[in-house]
C-alpha cells in the first residue's frame, strides 16, 4: 500500500461541487472547463461510492478557482513555473476546495506531443484526490505522484489510487433496479382462479424516470406564449415496459396490429381528416396534397414500432422522425394519424430520388436544415432556400467528409453541433462555419459511442442520442448519459 | 576577509542551497526557517543541521524515483524543475497530521 491518506475525509459521499463566481479561468472556455473538470471528478465517481453533482453556489463542498501569485492563503503560485495547482483536504469552508494557477496554460484536450501545455483534466483529476482526503503517493504512475505525468486519452484510475480511495470511501456499488427511488416492481397477476372476490392486483408500472415529476397535467410547448403553455387533460401516463418484463403474448399484441392501417393509405388520398389541434398563426409546414400518381407501395416504408430512424429533430415544437422516404409527426396529441408519409410530401425541394436524409434539425432562425450525403438543404419552412443546396465543405466541414449523422442546437449552451463517425465539430451560427479547434472525438459524449444516428433536445431541455433501434437520455452536466443501457425507442416516442 | 569569502563562497553556494532549501521547505522535506538557523549553527548543531539537508534531499530523492545520491545532482534539479502539484509531498507544516 503507497497512497497516502491525510486523515480527513468526506462525512457524506454525495458531494457538491462548483466553479467559483469570482476566481474564474481568464483564457478558458468556461463551459468546456466546467466538462473537463465534471470528467476528472467522474475519475473518482466510477472508483469508489462517491458522486458529485455540479452546484450553482460558492457553498459547495468543492469549490474550484483560478488564481494567480498569491491568492489568499499559504501557497502562492509561481507564474507559469513548477507549480501548476493545489487543493485542501476534506473539511468547511475552503477545506476540498482546489485552485488552479491561471497563468499557466490549460489545455481542454489531449494535446499532440508537440503541443505546449499543461492537461487540466490530469491536473484536476489529481486535485480533487486531495480534495478526497489522499496525500501524494510516491508510485510512479500513480496519479497522486507529486510531479505532473500528462494523461493517457483512455485513461483509467491506477491502481495504487483506487486503493487508495476505496480504503476510505468504499468501491463502487453496482446500480440494480431496485435501488432506482422510483421502480415500481411489475406484480404479476395471480395465475390461480380464485373462488372468493379478489380486489384486482393494480399493476404500478415502473413510472418512467421521465414522467417522475409529471404534474396531473401535460403541458407543451405554446409557440404564441412560450411562458403559458397549452395544457391538456393527461392522457394516462407512459409506462415503458422495463426490460426485464416478459413479453406480451401474442393476443395482446393483435390488438395494436389492427391499430394500424390495413397498409399504407393511397397518397392521393384526401388529407387526414383527424382533428389537427389548431395551431393558429403557427407555420407549421403544410404537407403540399400529394400527385396525382398513385405510387405503388414500397417496400422501404418503415415498421413504425421496429425501426431505427435516420434522424430525428424537433420542428416548431412538434417531433419529426426520419427514416428512409419517410417521416412520422409527433405533436401534443400524440402521434398523426396515417403518418409516415413522404418526407417530399412536406418538403418537395429534397431530391426526387431521395432515399433517406441524414441528419435534420431546426436552427435557431427557425430555417431547417437537412443534411443528405455531402449536400445541405436549406428549408424556409416548406420552402427550399435560394442557393440551395450547398456543400458540406460551405460550412467549413472537410471535404472528405462523407455525410453527417446527427445535428442538433445543444440546449446547455445555445450551440449546434455536427456529428459524424468518430467526431463531432461545433458549429458557429453567425459565422456560418465550424469552429477552428474541431473536429474532437466522440468520446466527449461519453457513454453513446461512435456512429450515432441521431440527436436532438427534447421539449424537456434534455438531450437524447439514437443509435440503432435504442436511445440515451444524457446529463448534460456529467456529459455522460443518464443509463448505460439504451431505452427502446419504440415504446417511448411512438408509444408503441 | 575570511567572513567576505566564506559568504562568498556561501552565497554561491547559498544560491543552489537557497532554491533547494525553498523547494525542500514548499514540499515538506524540511521544517520552515531550519536554514537560517542552520547558518547561525556552529560545531556540533552546524554538523546535525547538514545531516538534516541531506536527509531531506534523500528523501526527495527517494520519493521522486531518482538516485538517492544525498547530493544536488543534475537528476535532483531536473526534478525541482518539473511541474508538480503544489500540495507538500509531506504534511510538516500542518503538525505532521497523517
Amino acid at each position: 500500500k503507497r497512497f497516502a491518506k491525510q486523515g480527513e475525509m468526506w462525512k457524506h459521499t454525495n458531494l457538491t461541487w462548483s466553479m467559483s463566481s469570482r476566481l474564474i479561468p481568464s483564457q478558458l472556455n468556461l463551459h468546456e472547463t466546467r466538462h473537463v473538470l465534471a470528467r476528472a471528478l467522474d475519475v473518482w465517481e466510477q472508483a469508489s461510492r462517491l458522486t458529485f453533482t455540479e452546484v450553482n453556489s460558492d457553498e459547495a463542498d468543492i469549490v474550484v478557482s483560478f488564481a494567480r501569485r498569491n491568492h489568499g492563503d499559504a501557497y502562492p503560485f509561481d507564474g507559469r513555473g513548477s507549480i501548476l495547482a493545489h487543493a485542501f483536504f476534506p473539511g468547511s469552508g475552503r477545506g476540498g476546495d482546489a485552485h488552479f494557477d491561471d497563468d499557466e496554460l490549460w489545455l481542454l484536450q489531449p494535446k499532440n506531443d508537440d503541443e505546449e501545455g499543461t492537461s487540466l483534466f490530469a491536473v484536476a483529476a489529481h486535485e480533487f484526490g486531495h480534495s478526497l482526503g489522499l496525500s501524494h503517493s510516491s508510485v510512479k504512475g500513480a496519479l497522486m505522484f507529486p510531479w505532473y505525468q500528462g494523461i493517457q486519452p483512455n485513461f483509467v484510475l491506477p491502481e495504487d489510487d483506487r486503493h487508495g480511495i476505496q480504503d476510505m470511501y468504499g468501491p463502487k456499488v453496482k446500480k440494480k433496479w431496485a435501488d432506482n427511488p422510483n421502480y415500481r416492481p411489475i406484480q404479476t397477476p395471480p395465475t390461480t382462479t380464485t373462488t372468493t372476490t379478489t380486489t384486482t392486483t393494480t399493476r404500478r408500472p415502473y413510472i418512467h424516470y421521465h414522467d417522475r415529476h409529471h404534474t396531473n397535467h401535460r403541458h407543451d410547448y405554446n409557440p404564441r406564449n412560450p411562458e403559458k403553455p397549452n395544457y391538456y387533460p393527461t392522457p394516462p401516463t407512459y409506462y415503458p415496459i422495463p426490460p426485464h418484463h416478459p413479453r406480451p403474448t401474442p393476443e395482446t399484441t393483435t390488438r395494436s396490429v389492427t391499430n394500424r392501417p390495413a397498409r399504407y393509405p393511397n397518397v392521393g388520398h384526401e388529407y387526414p381528416s383527424h382533428p389537427r389541434p389548431n395551431y393558429p398563426n403557427h407555420n407549421v409546414p403544410k404537407a403540399k396534397p400529394s400527385p396525382t400518381v398513385r405510387p405503388t407501395p414500397s417496400s422501404d416504408i418503415p415498421d413504425t414500432c421496429n425501426t431505427s430512424y435516420d434522424a430525428v429533430a424537433l420542428i416548431r415544437g412538434e417531433l419529426f422522425i426520419f427514416k428512409n422516404r419517410y417521416h412520422w409527426r409527433i405533436g401534443s396529441q400524440g402521434r398523426y394519424p396515417q403518418y409516415p408519409i413522404e418526407i417530399s410530401r412536406m418538403w418537395s425541394g429534397l431530391p426526387k430520388d431521395l432515399t433517406h436524409v441524414d441528419a435534420v434539425y431546426e436552427r435557431p432562425d427557425k430555417k431547417i436544415a437537412f443534411f443528405v450525403g455531402r449536400k445541405l438543404y436549406l428549408f424556409d419552412s416548406q420552402y427550399l432556400v435560394r442557393g440551395y443546396p450547398k456543400p458540406l465543405t460551405h460550412l467549413g466541414l472537410p471535404e472528405s467528409l462523407e455525410k453527417i449523422d446527427a445535428a442538433m442546437v445543444w440546449g446547455h449552451n445555445d450551440k449546434t453541433y455536427f456529428y459524424s463517425g468518430t467526431m463531432y465539430w461545433k458549429f458557429d451560427e453567425e459565422e456560418g462555419r465550424v469552429e477552428l479547434d474541431y473536429p474532437r472525438d466522440m468520446s466527449m459524449w461519453k457513454g453513446v459511442g461512435y456512429n450515432i444516428d441521431s440527436v436532438f433536445q427534447w421539449r424537456d431541455g434534455k438531450t437524447y442520442f439514437f443509435k440503432g433501434k435504442g436511445f440515451w437520455k444524457f446529463n448534460d452536466l456529467h456529459m455522460r448519459v443518464e443509463h448505460e443501457r439504451q431505452l427502446p425507442s419504440a415504446t417511448f416516442w411512438m408509444k408503441c | 576577509a575570511p567572513a567576505r569569502t566564506r559568504t562568498a563562497r556561501n552565497t554561491k553556494h547559498n544560491i543552489n542551497e537557497k532554491t533547494v532549501k525553498n523547494y525542500l521547505e514548499t514540499f515538506g522535506y524540511l521544517e520552515k526557517g531550519q536554514l537560517e538557523v542552520g547558518n547561525l549553527l556552529m560545531g556540533d548543531m552546524a554538523q546535525s543541521y547538514e545531516d538534516d539537508f541531506r536527509i531531506a534531499i534523500k528523501t526527495l530523492q527517494q520519493f521522486g524515483g531518482i538516485p538517492v545520491t544525498g547530493e544536488i545532482d543534475a537528476a535532483t534539479k531536473q526534478l525541482m524543475r518539473q511541474r508538480r502539484c503544489g500540495r507538500p509531498d509531506r504534511e510538516l507544516h500542518e503538525g505532521g497530521r497523517h
